[in-house]
Protein backbone atom coordinates (compact mmCIF):
# COMPACT_ATOMS: atom_id res chain seq x y z
CA UNK A 1 0.00 0.00 0.00
CA UNK A 2 2.67 2.41 0.90
CA UNK A 3 6.13 2.22 -0.19
CA UNK A 4 8.58 5.28 1.21
CA UNK A 5 12.47 5.16 -0.12
CA UNK A 6 15.01 7.82 1.03
CA UNK A 7 12.21 10.25 2.06
CA UNK A 8 13.81 13.53 3.21
CA UNK A 9 11.77 16.41 4.44
CA UNK A 10 14.38 19.69 5.32
CA UNK A 11 13.12 23.40 6.46
CA UNK A 12 14.99 25.91 5.41
CA UNK A 13 15.19 28.57 8.04
CA UNK A 14 17.56 31.47 6.73
CA UNK A 15 20.87 30.34 6.54
CA UNK A 16 19.84 27.07 8.94
CA UNK A 17 18.39 24.20 7.35
CA UNK A 18 16.35 21.87 9.76
CA UNK A 19 16.57 18.26 8.34
CA UNK A 20 12.93 16.92 9.86
CA UNK A 21 13.82 13.64 7.93
CA UNK A 22 16.75 12.42 7.49
CA UNK A 23 15.51 9.48 5.00
CA UNK A 24 12.97 7.19 5.71
CA UNK A 25 12.70 4.08 3.87
CA UNK A 26 9.77 1.79 4.65
CA UNK A 27 7.39 -0.24 3.44
CA UNK A 28 3.58 -0.72 4.98
CA UNK A 29 1.09 -2.98 3.82
CA UNK A 30 -2.55 -3.06 3.69
CA UNK A 31 -4.60 -4.15 6.65
CA UNK A 32 -1.28 -3.21 8.90
CA UNK A 33 -1.43 -2.01 12.44
CA UNK A 34 1.88 0.22 12.93
CA UNK A 35 2.40 2.32 16.08
CA UNK A 36 5.04 4.94 15.49
CA UNK A 37 7.28 6.04 18.60
CA UNK A 38 9.89 8.45 19.55
CA UNK A 39 11.36 11.38 21.31
CA UNK A 40 9.14 14.93 20.56
CA UNK A 41 11.09 16.58 17.71
CA UNK A 42 12.20 13.28 16.21
CA UNK A 43 10.13 13.64 13.14
CA UNK A 44 6.79 11.93 13.65
CA UNK A 45 3.78 14.66 12.39
CA UNK A 46 6.39 15.39 9.62
CA UNK A 47 6.23 11.79 8.26
CA UNK A 48 2.32 11.45 9.30
CA UNK A 49 1.75 14.83 6.93
CA UNK A 50 4.15 13.36 3.92
CA UNK A 51 1.86 10.05 3.99
CA UNK A 52 -1.13 11.72 4.63
CA UNK A 53 -0.29 13.94 1.23
CA UNK A 54 -0.78 17.22 3.31
CA UNK A 55 3.14 18.12 2.50
CA UNK A 56 5.80 17.33 -0.08
CA UNK A 57 9.32 15.47 0.70
CA UNK A 58 12.06 17.62 -0.39
CA UNK A 59 13.82 14.53 -1.71
CA UNK A 60 13.15 10.83 -2.09
CA UNK A 61 9.46 9.08 -3.48
CA UNK A 62 6.30 8.04 -1.62
CA UNK A 63 4.23 5.38 -3.47
CA UNK A 64 0.77 4.64 -2.55
CA UNK A 65 -0.97 2.21 -4.16
CA UNK A 66 1.70 1.84 -6.93
CA UNK A 67 1.61 5.32 -8.03
CA UNK A 68 4.15 7.93 -6.96
CA UNK A 69 2.50 10.39 -4.97
CA UNK A 70 4.64 13.10 -6.33
CA UNK A 71 3.48 12.70 -10.02
CA UNK A 72 -0.65 12.69 -9.48
CA UNK A 73 -2.03 15.79 -10.24
CA UNK A 74 -3.81 17.71 -7.46
CA UNK A 75 -7.45 15.96 -8.48
CA UNK A 76 -5.94 13.29 -7.67
CA UNK A 77 -4.12 14.08 -4.13
CA UNK A 78 -7.31 15.52 -3.41
CA UNK A 79 -9.57 12.56 -4.04
CA UNK A 80 -7.15 10.44 -2.18
CA UNK A 81 -6.65 13.07 0.97
CA UNK A 82 -10.95 12.89 0.84
CA UNK A 83 -11.46 9.03 -0.03
CA UNK A 84 -8.96 7.27 1.70
CA UNK A 85 -7.56 8.48 4.49
CA UNK A 86 -8.86 9.97 7.72
CA UNK A 87 -6.37 11.76 9.46
CA UNK A 88 -6.36 12.39 13.24
CA UNK A 89 -4.23 15.78 13.48
CA UNK A 90 -2.26 16.27 16.70
CA UNK A 91 -3.22 19.77 16.96
CA UNK A 92 -7.18 18.58 15.99
CA UNK A 93 -8.07 21.42 13.67
CA UNK A 94 -11.67 21.65 14.20
CA UNK A 95 -13.03 24.72 12.40
CA UNK A 96 -14.10 27.00 15.21
CA UNK A 97 -17.57 28.63 14.07
CA UNK A 98 -18.57 25.04 13.22
CA UNK A 99 -20.43 22.36 15.68
CA UNK A 100 -19.18 19.54 16.52
CA UNK A 101 -21.71 17.83 13.99
CA UNK A 102 -20.50 19.76 11.24
CA UNK A 103 -16.91 19.01 11.80
CA UNK A 104 -17.44 15.67 11.47
CA UNK A 105 -19.89 15.67 8.42
CA UNK A 106 -17.04 17.33 6.51
CA UNK A 107 -15.43 14.48 4.65
CA UNK A 108 -18.62 13.44 3.24
CA UNK A 109 -19.28 17.01 1.69
CA UNK A 110 -17.63 15.70 -1.30
CA UNK A 111 -19.71 12.06 -1.86
CA UNK A 112 -22.52 13.89 -3.82
CA UNK A 113 -24.52 10.82 -4.05
CA UNK A 114 -24.95 11.34 -0.02
CA UNK A 115 -28.22 13.38 0.56
CA UNK A 116 -27.61 15.79 3.67
CA UNK A 117 -30.06 13.39 5.27
CA UNK A 118 -27.66 10.74 5.28
CA UNK A 119 -24.69 13.21 6.05
CA UNK A 120 -26.20 13.87 9.17
CA UNK A 121 -27.05 9.79 10.52
CA UNK A 122 -23.36 8.96 9.12
CA UNK A 123 -22.23 11.88 11.18
CA UNK A 124 -24.32 11.54 14.38
CA UNK A 125 -23.28 7.50 14.31
CA UNK A 126 -19.45 8.60 14.55
CA UNK A 127 -20.08 10.70 17.58
CA UNK A 128 -21.64 8.27 19.01
CA UNK A 129 -19.32 5.98 18.77
CA UNK A 130 -17.02 8.39 20.39
CA UNK A 131 -19.81 8.82 22.99
CA UNK A 132 -20.40 12.51 22.29
CA UNK A 133 -23.89 12.37 20.67
CA UNK A 134 -24.94 14.54 22.89
CA UNK A 135 -22.37 17.37 22.31
CA UNK A 136 -23.66 17.55 18.13
CA UNK A 137 -24.44 20.76 18.45
CA UNK A 138 -21.68 22.16 20.63
CA UNK A 139 -18.88 24.51 18.97
CA UNK A 140 -15.01 23.46 19.66
CA UNK A 141 -14.57 26.21 22.31
CA UNK A 142 -17.47 24.76 24.12
CA UNK A 143 -15.85 21.42 24.40
CA UNK A 144 -13.16 20.08 26.63
CA UNK A 145 -9.84 19.14 25.72
CA UNK A 146 -10.93 15.74 25.08
CA UNK A 147 -14.01 16.54 23.85
CA UNK A 148 -12.50 18.04 20.73
CA UNK A 149 -10.13 15.51 20.67
CA UNK A 150 -12.94 12.92 20.01
CA UNK A 151 -14.76 14.98 17.74
CA UNK A 152 -11.16 14.95 15.43
CA UNK A 153 -11.11 11.22 16.03
CA UNK A 154 -15.05 10.72 14.61
CA UNK A 155 -14.59 13.14 11.95
CA UNK A 156 -11.37 10.52 10.81
CA UNK A 157 -13.39 7.98 11.02
CA UNK A 158 -16.65 8.82 9.34
CA UNK A 159 -15.89 8.24 5.85
CA UNK A 160 -14.93 4.54 6.07
CA UNK A 161 -11.20 5.38 4.70
CA UNK A 162 -8.94 2.72 3.51
CA UNK A 163 -6.49 3.88 5.65
CA UNK A 164 -6.31 6.05 9.36
CA UNK A 165 -3.23 8.10 10.15
CA UNK A 166 -3.91 9.17 13.96
CA UNK A 167 -1.15 11.50 15.05
CA UNK A 168 -1.10 11.54 19.30
CA UNK A 169 -5.34 10.66 19.08
CA UNK A 170 -5.45 9.94 22.73
CA UNK A 171 -3.18 13.06 24.49
CA UNK A 172 -5.69 14.47 25.80
CA UNK A 173 -7.88 11.44 27.20
CA UNK A 174 -8.12 9.71 30.40
CA UNK A 175 -6.74 6.27 30.52
CA UNK A 176 -10.30 4.85 30.15
CA UNK A 177 -11.26 6.76 26.44
CA UNK A 178 -7.31 6.39 25.52
CA UNK A 179 -8.54 1.85 26.12
CA UNK A 180 -11.81 2.78 24.05
CA UNK A 181 -10.20 4.66 21.31
CA UNK A 182 -7.38 2.37 20.97
CA UNK A 183 -9.76 -0.72 21.01
CA UNK A 184 -11.90 1.21 18.11
CA UNK A 185 -8.99 1.14 16.22
CA UNK A 186 -8.04 -2.25 16.87
CA UNK A 187 -11.63 -3.37 15.23
CA UNK A 188 -11.25 -1.00 12.92
CA UNK A 189 -8.46 -2.90 12.12
CA UNK A 190 -10.12 -6.21 12.02
CA UNK A 191 -12.30 -4.67 9.51
CA UNK A 192 -9.43 -4.95 7.16
CA UNK A 193 -8.16 -0.55 7.53
CA UNK A 194 -4.76 0.04 7.88
CA UNK A 195 -3.78 1.57 11.17
CA UNK A 196 -0.83 4.17 11.76
CA UNK A 197 -0.91 5.68 14.62
CA UNK A 198 1.74 7.96 16.21
CA UNK A 199 2.04 7.50 20.28
CA UNK A 200 4.09 8.68 22.76
CA UNK A 201 2.44 5.94 25.05
CA UNK A 202 4.21 2.45 25.44
CA UNK A 203 1.57 0.78 26.63
CA UNK A 204 -0.57 2.32 23.96
CA UNK A 205 1.42 0.95 21.00
CA UNK A 206 1.89 -2.43 21.84
CA UNK A 207 -2.31 -2.83 20.26
CA UNK A 208 -0.38 -2.28 17.18
CA UNK A 209 1.04 -5.56 15.35
CA UNK A 210 4.49 -3.48 14.22
CA UNK A 211 6.43 -0.75 16.20
CA UNK A 212 8.71 1.89 14.51
CA UNK A 213 10.72 3.82 16.22
CA UNK A 214 11.86 7.55 15.14
CA UNK A 215 14.85 9.18 16.14
CA UNK A 216 16.49 12.48 14.78
CA UNK A 217 14.33 12.01 11.53
CA UNK A 218 15.72 8.83 10.75
CA UNK A 219 13.99 5.25 11.83
CA UNK A 220 16.10 3.28 14.56
CA UNK A 221 14.16 0.09 14.85
CA UNK A 222 11.21 -1.47 13.01
CA UNK A 223 10.04 -4.99 14.51
CA UNK A 224 6.46 -6.77 14.79
CA UNK A 225 5.32 -6.36 18.40
CA UNK A 226 6.00 -9.56 20.23
CA UNK A 227 3.77 -9.01 23.17
CA UNK A 228 0.81 -9.28 21.33
CA UNK B 1 -3.56 30.99 49.38
CA UNK B 2 -6.54 29.65 47.69
CA UNK B 3 -10.07 29.33 49.21
CA UNK B 4 -13.55 28.15 47.27
CA UNK B 5 -16.79 27.70 48.76
CA UNK B 6 -19.77 26.00 46.48
CA UNK B 7 -17.78 26.94 43.11
CA UNK B 8 -20.76 26.39 40.14
CA UNK B 9 -20.22 26.89 36.51
CA UNK B 10 -22.83 26.58 34.28
CA UNK B 11 -23.11 27.35 30.43
CA UNK B 12 -26.41 28.41 28.90
CA UNK B 13 -26.94 26.50 25.30
CA UNK B 14 -30.44 27.85 24.38
CA UNK B 15 -32.49 25.84 26.60
CA UNK B 16 -30.22 23.26 27.86
CA UNK B 17 -27.46 23.90 31.32
CA UNK B 18 -24.47 22.33 31.04
CA UNK B 19 -22.84 22.70 34.92
CA UNK B 20 -19.19 22.05 34.29
CA UNK B 21 -19.34 22.78 37.82
CA UNK B 22 -21.47 22.20 40.34
CA UNK B 23 -20.72 23.32 44.00
CA UNK B 24 -16.59 22.70 45.04
CA UNK B 25 -15.30 23.43 48.25
CA UNK B 26 -11.62 23.22 48.36
CA UNK B 27 -8.37 25.15 50.04
CA UNK B 28 -5.09 24.84 48.79
CA UNK B 29 -2.62 26.59 50.85
CA UNK B 30 0.98 28.21 49.79
CA UNK B 31 3.13 25.68 48.71
CA UNK B 32 1.04 23.18 48.15
CA UNK B 33 1.70 20.84 45.29
CA UNK B 34 -1.59 19.84 44.08
CA UNK B 35 -2.39 17.14 40.80
CA UNK B 36 -6.12 17.49 39.64
CA UNK B 37 -7.27 14.10 37.96
CA UNK B 38 -10.35 12.92 36.56
CA UNK B 39 -12.67 11.94 33.36
CA UNK B 40 -12.76 14.11 29.98
CA UNK B 41 -15.82 16.64 30.44
CA UNK B 42 -15.61 16.77 34.39
CA UNK B 43 -14.83 20.40 34.84
CA UNK B 44 -11.02 20.38 35.59
CA UNK B 45 -9.98 22.99 32.65
CA UNK B 46 -13.46 24.45 33.88
CA UNK B 47 -11.86 24.95 37.02
CA UNK B 48 -8.46 26.11 36.29
CA UNK B 49 -9.76 28.97 34.14
CA UNK B 50 -12.29 29.62 37.38
CA UNK B 51 -8.21 29.58 39.52
CA UNK B 52 -6.60 31.72 36.69
CA UNK B 53 -8.87 34.65 37.02
CA UNK B 54 -9.80 34.05 33.33
CA UNK B 55 -13.34 33.19 33.68
CA UNK B 56 -15.98 34.12 36.13
CA UNK B 57 -18.46 31.56 38.44
CA UNK B 58 -21.94 31.04 37.81
CA UNK B 59 -22.30 31.44 41.81
CA UNK B 60 -20.23 30.59 44.91
CA UNK B 61 -16.81 32.30 46.26
CA UNK B 62 -13.12 32.33 45.08
CA UNK B 63 -11.04 33.72 47.85
CA UNK B 64 -7.56 34.47 46.67
CA UNK B 65 -4.63 35.74 49.60
CA UNK B 66 -7.80 36.59 51.90
CA UNK B 67 -9.63 38.89 48.83
CA UNK B 68 -12.45 37.93 47.22
CA UNK B 69 -11.97 37.43 43.60
CA UNK B 70 -15.08 38.58 42.13
CA UNK B 71 -14.91 41.44 44.23
CA UNK B 72 -11.68 42.70 43.07
CA UNK B 73 -11.63 45.81 40.29
CA UNK B 74 -10.03 45.06 36.17
CA UNK B 75 -6.51 46.76 37.05
CA UNK B 76 -6.34 43.95 40.42
CA UNK B 77 -7.54 41.00 38.72
CA UNK B 78 -4.62 42.21 35.55
CA UNK B 79 -2.27 42.49 38.45
CA UNK B 80 -2.99 38.67 39.75
CA UNK B 81 -2.75 37.53 36.11
CA UNK B 82 0.52 38.59 35.07
CA UNK B 83 2.26 38.76 38.27
CA UNK B 84 0.77 36.02 40.64
CA UNK B 85 0.09 32.89 38.12
CA UNK B 86 2.08 31.38 35.27
CA UNK B 87 -0.70 29.43 33.31
CA UNK B 88 0.19 26.27 30.97
CA UNK B 89 -3.28 26.21 29.06
CA UNK B 90 -4.24 22.44 27.95
CA UNK B 91 -4.20 24.21 24.19
CA UNK B 92 -0.73 25.63 24.08
CA UNK B 93 -2.48 29.44 23.10
CA UNK B 94 1.18 30.73 21.63
CA UNK B 95 0.84 33.68 19.28
CA UNK B 96 1.19 31.79 15.94
CA UNK B 97 2.89 35.24 14.31
CA UNK B 98 5.41 35.37 17.45
CA UNK B 99 8.71 33.42 17.47
CA UNK B 100 9.38 30.85 20.81
CA UNK B 101 11.51 33.73 21.96
CA UNK B 102 8.71 36.37 21.87
CA UNK B 103 5.87 34.38 23.45
CA UNK B 104 8.16 33.36 26.39
CA UNK B 105 8.76 37.27 27.01
CA UNK B 106 4.98 38.02 26.76
CA UNK B 107 4.87 37.65 30.73
CA UNK B 108 7.55 40.15 31.16
CA UNK B 109 6.38 42.64 29.18
CA UNK B 110 4.48 44.31 32.20
CA UNK B 111 7.59 44.72 34.11
CA UNK B 112 9.00 48.30 33.28
CA UNK B 113 12.05 48.40 35.21
CA UNK B 114 13.07 45.60 33.13
CA UNK B 115 15.03 46.12 29.51
CA UNK B 116 14.19 44.54 27.19
CA UNK B 117 17.82 43.33 27.02
CA UNK B 118 17.14 41.47 30.76
CA UNK B 119 13.57 39.98 29.22
CA UNK B 120 15.29 38.59 26.20
CA UNK B 121 18.05 37.14 28.79
CA UNK B 122 15.07 35.68 31.32
CA UNK B 123 13.35 34.16 28.46
CA UNK B 124 16.03 31.99 27.07
CA UNK B 125 16.85 30.89 30.21
CA UNK B 126 13.53 29.57 29.93
CA UNK B 127 13.56 28.22 27.26
CA UNK B 128 16.99 26.26 27.92
CA UNK B 129 15.20 24.78 30.51
CA UNK B 130 13.14 23.13 28.81
CA UNK B 131 15.70 22.39 26.05
CA UNK B 132 14.63 24.43 23.41
CA UNK B 133 17.21 27.15 23.27
CA UNK B 134 18.21 26.39 20.09
CA UNK B 135 14.39 26.91 18.71
CA UNK B 136 14.23 30.54 19.63
CA UNK B 137 13.67 31.74 16.38
CA UNK B 138 10.83 29.10 14.97
CA UNK B 139 7.51 30.20 14.98
CA UNK B 140 4.70 28.09 16.17
CA UNK B 141 3.96 26.19 13.45
CA UNK B 142 7.80 25.33 13.03
CA UNK B 143 7.74 23.48 16.01
CA UNK B 144 6.45 20.07 16.82
CA UNK B 145 3.49 19.24 18.98
CA UNK B 146 5.83 18.60 22.30
CA UNK B 147 8.17 22.15 21.60
CA UNK B 148 5.19 24.00 21.61
CA UNK B 149 3.97 22.51 24.61
CA UNK B 150 7.42 22.67 26.01
CA UNK B 151 7.18 26.58 24.48
CA UNK B 152 3.95 27.03 26.63
CA UNK B 153 5.70 25.58 30.16
CA UNK B 154 8.77 28.19 29.81
CA UNK B 155 6.07 30.99 29.33
CA UNK B 156 4.21 30.00 32.71
CA UNK B 157 7.22 29.73 34.72
CA UNK B 158 9.42 32.67 33.25
CA UNK B 159 8.39 35.82 35.24
CA UNK B 160 8.83 33.34 38.55
CA UNK B 161 5.20 33.64 39.36
CA UNK B 162 4.19 32.54 43.42
CA UNK B 163 1.47 29.76 41.83
CA UNK B 164 1.55 27.62 38.73
CA UNK B 165 -1.61 26.12 37.03
CA UNK B 166 -0.59 24.04 34.53
CA UNK B 167 -3.83 21.74 32.44
CA UNK B 168 -2.07 18.46 31.17
CA UNK B 169 1.30 20.04 30.59
CA UNK B 170 2.55 16.97 29.10
CA UNK B 171 -0.22 15.14 26.88
CA UNK B 172 2.40 15.82 23.62
CA UNK B 173 5.47 14.51 25.96
CA UNK B 174 7.31 11.77 25.26
CA UNK B 175 7.35 9.73 28.89
CA UNK B 176 11.05 11.39 29.60
CA UNK B 177 10.14 14.56 28.56
CA UNK B 178 7.18 14.43 30.82
CA UNK B 179 9.59 13.10 33.62
CA UNK B 180 11.82 16.15 33.03
CA UNK B 181 9.02 18.69 33.10
CA UNK B 182 7.45 16.98 36.29
CA UNK B 183 10.81 17.22 37.94
CA UNK B 184 11.09 20.87 37.03
CA UNK B 185 7.81 21.29 38.89
CA UNK B 186 9.03 19.30 42.31
CA UNK B 187 12.45 21.82 41.83
CA UNK B 188 9.85 24.95 41.52
CA UNK B 189 8.00 23.46 44.18
CA UNK B 190 10.76 22.98 46.91
CA UNK B 191 11.68 26.82 45.78
CA UNK B 192 8.07 27.58 47.76
CA UNK B 193 5.92 27.59 44.74
CA UNK B 194 2.53 26.69 44.55
CA UNK B 195 2.12 24.04 42.18
CA UNK B 196 -1.67 23.02 40.75
CA UNK B 197 -1.47 20.38 37.75
CA UNK B 198 -4.41 18.69 36.05
CA UNK B 199 -3.11 15.19 34.53
CA UNK B 200 -4.60 12.15 32.70
CA UNK B 201 -1.47 10.18 34.07
CA UNK B 202 -1.47 7.99 37.10
CA UNK B 203 2.54 8.41 37.59
CA UNK B 204 2.39 11.90 37.01
CA UNK B 205 -0.27 12.78 39.44
CA UNK B 206 2.12 10.93 42.19
CA UNK B 207 4.71 13.38 41.73
CA UNK B 208 2.07 15.49 43.86
CA UNK B 209 1.85 16.00 47.48
CA UNK B 210 -1.99 15.61 47.46
CA UNK B 211 -4.83 14.23 44.34
CA UNK B 212 -7.75 15.26 44.15
CA UNK B 213 -10.19 13.96 41.81
CA UNK B 214 -13.62 15.32 39.76
CA UNK B 215 -16.37 14.08 38.38
CA UNK B 216 -19.42 15.31 36.64
CA UNK B 217 -18.32 18.26 37.57
CA UNK B 218 -17.86 17.72 41.53
CA UNK B 219 -14.98 16.35 43.60
CA UNK B 220 -15.01 12.63 44.56
CA UNK B 221 -11.39 12.89 46.75
CA UNK B 222 -9.16 14.63 48.19
CA UNK B 223 -6.89 13.11 49.95
CA UNK B 224 -2.61 13.12 50.36
CA UNK B 225 0.11 11.38 48.30
CA UNK B 226 0.07 8.08 50.16
CA UNK B 227 3.39 6.82 47.49
CA UNK B 228 5.42 9.50 48.35
N1 LIG C 1 -18.27 27.40 26.66
C1 LIG C 1 -18.92 26.24 26.94
N2 LIG C 1 -20.23 26.09 26.62
C2 LIG C 1 -20.88 24.94 26.89
N3 LIG C 1 -20.34 23.88 27.49
C3 LIG C 1 -19.04 23.96 27.83
C4 LIG C 1 -18.25 25.13 27.57
N4 LIG C 1 -16.98 24.91 28.02
C5 LIG C 1 -16.97 23.67 28.53
N5 LIG C 1 -18.20 23.09 28.42
C6 LIG C 1 -18.60 21.76 28.90
O1 LIG C 1 -18.23 21.71 30.28
C7 LIG C 1 -17.77 20.40 30.64
C8 LIG C 1 -16.44 20.48 31.36
O2 LIG C 1 -15.44 20.88 30.46
P1 LIG C 1 -13.91 20.95 30.91
O3 LIG C 1 -13.17 21.54 29.76
O4 LIG C 1 -13.80 21.65 32.21
O5 LIG C 1 -13.54 19.42 31.13
P2 LIG C 1 -12.13 18.73 31.47
O6 LIG C 1 -12.29 18.01 32.75
O7 LIG C 1 -11.02 19.72 31.37
O8 LIG C 1 -11.99 17.66 30.32
P3 LIG C 1 -10.68 17.13 29.51
O9 LIG C 1 -10.01 16.16 30.42
O10 LIG C 1 -11.29 16.48 28.31
O11 LIG C 1 -9.82 18.31 29.16
C9 LIG C 1 -17.72 19.59 29.34
O12 LIG C 1 -18.81 18.69 29.33
C10 LIG C 1 -17.86 20.62 28.23
O13 LIG C 1 -18.62 20.10 27.13
N1 LIG D 1 7.75 24.48 9.29
C1 LIG D 1 8.88 24.15 9.96
N2 LIG D 1 9.98 24.93 9.88
C2 LIG D 1 11.11 24.62 10.57
N3 LIG D 1 11.25 23.55 11.35
C3 LIG D 1 10.19 22.73 11.47
C4 LIG D 1 8.93 22.99 10.81
N4 LIG D 1 8.05 22.01 11.15
C5 LIG D 1 8.71 21.18 11.98
N5 LIG D 1 9.98 21.62 12.19
C6 LIG D 1 11.02 20.95 12.99
O1 LIG D 1 11.10 19.60 12.52
C7 LIG D 1 11.37 18.72 13.61
C8 LIG D 1 10.39 17.57 13.60
O2 LIG D 1 9.10 18.02 13.91
P1 LIG D 1 7.87 17.02 14.06
O3 LIG D 1 6.66 17.86 14.27
O4 LIG D 1 7.83 16.07 12.92
O5 LIG D 1 8.26 16.20 15.39
P2 LIG D 1 7.42 15.10 16.21
O6 LIG D 1 8.21 13.85 16.21
O7 LIG D 1 6.02 15.03 15.71
O8 LIG D 1 7.42 15.69 17.68
P3 LIG D 1 6.30 15.66 18.84
O9 LIG D 1 6.39 14.31 19.45
O10 LIG D 1 6.78 16.75 19.76
O11 LIG D 1 4.97 15.98 18.24
C9 LIG D 1 11.29 19.56 14.89
O12 LIG D 1 12.61 19.74 15.35
C10 LIG D 1 10.67 20.88 14.46
O13 LIG D 1 11.24 21.98 15.17
MG1 LIG E 1 4.17 15.57 16.51
MG1 LIG F 1 -9.45 19.98 30.05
Amino acid sequence: LISVRDLTKSYQMGEISVHALRGINLDIDEGDFVAIMGPSGSGKTTFMNLLGCLDKPTSGSYFLDGINVAEMDDKAITQVRNQKIGYVFQAFYLLPRTTALENVELPLLYRHKMSSKERREKAMQALEIVGLADRAKHYPNQLSGGQQQRVAIARAIVNDPAFILADEPTGNLDSRTSVEVLELFQKLHSQGKTIILVTHEYDLSHYALRIITFRDGKVISDAPNLDV
